[in-house]
């Protein structure tokens, strides 16, 4: 695993709560909002399992800690999207906030009912973003959620051990968070 | 290599990467280009690297010319994503270069832990 420099990271006292909110105006027309919020409080919820943070969505975006929106091009932070596939999105390092997805991808929650060859699963993605938007750059793990590649129509939304050892560093961990069975579930997979 | 007694097919089974058949198709002049290789349009790869922070700012008038700190990114991009470190542009490299990725750099701006062993 690995950090941002500085290791920057929320501070507040744990536990805690982060607030996240979607744009109401970046968004995508092909997935209900109700699709999307799903897959994405999931993404959270898996980080939140794991530390002593937790994750509320609210109505408010301009309050919210995180900041979700689906942007196309030239978004005006400095970091274009470039189209289909190649970056896929993109996240600021904490206390920014600032999670964003390329609107020009083709943003899957179901790859039974999305058929498109260049679809890109939107939990997977979001998983990985909000690695970023707690503190953690990429990891040189393969298998890890911090890899920070993804090829179309693929799903790996599981944090693994290097995942969750770096977040860990950075917040402690969740009282309820077994060790045992995360290594029980990565021999599992590897098997 | 076909294995002894092993009949070719009569068709050939061409692999098509979904969606990146035009990457691939831009990128394949580049296989195995190694130090004082000079290929038109290395020039925009040397941007990819630059991008992901493999590249120092102070280079940012590329040439094509695959030079030694094109190579030294390259063997840092090989080693930091788990792929053989060659220091040529090799299949491994250029797949990895191909596949859709977070626009978050890999290096630069980051402090790097690994794993070691008492």
């Amino acid at each position: 695993y690995a950090y941002f420099s500085g290791q920057p990271r929320w501070v507040r006292k744990t536990p805690v709560t982060l607030t996240y909110a979607f744009s109401p105006e970046n968004t995508i027309s092909y997935l209900t909002t109700e699709e999307i919020r799903a897959v994405v409080d999931r993404a959270f919820t898996r980080w939140a399992a794991v530390i002593p943070l937790r994750f509320s969505e609210i109505e408010d975006y301009v309050s919210a800690d995180i900041k979700i929106g689906f942007y196309g091009g030239d978004h005006g932070d400095g970091e274009p999207f470039d189209g289909v596939l190649g970056v896929l999105a993109h996240a600021f390092s904490p206390t920014s906030g600032k999670l964003h997805f390329d609107a020009a991808e083709r943003w899957a929650v179901d790859f039974g009912v999305e058929r498109s060859k260049v679809a890109v699963d939107l939990e997977s993605v979001a998983t990985h973003e909000i690695g970023h938007v707690l503190g953690l750059a990429h990891s040189s793990v393969k298998e890890a959620i911090m890899y920070p590649s993804l090829s179309p129509r693929n799903k790996k939304v599981e944090l693994k051990l290097d995942d969750v050892k770096g977040v860990q560093a950075l917040y402690g961990s969740n009282p309820n968070f077994s060790l045992s069975a995360l290594l029980a579930s990565d021999t599992s997979t590897n098997q | 290599r076909i294995a002894p007694g092993f009949t070719p097919p009569e068709s050939i089974t061409v692999l098509t990467v979904n969606g990146t058949n035009d990457t691939w198709h831009n990128l394949a002049r580049f296989l195995d280009s190694s130090k004082g290789s000079h290929v038109s349009g290395m020039s925009e790869l040397k941007k990819y690297f630059h991008r992901f922070g493999y590249l120092p700012v102070s280079d940012i008038d590329f040439t094509d010319t695959f030079d030694a700190r094109f190579e030294s990114a390259v063997i840092e991009y090989q080693s930091k994503l788990g792929l053989p470190v060659t220091g040529k542009l090799d299949s491994n490299t250029l797949s990895q270069i191909m596949s859709p990725r977070c626009g978050v750099r890999d290096t630069g701006h980051v402090t790097q832990f690994h794993a070691t062993r008492r």
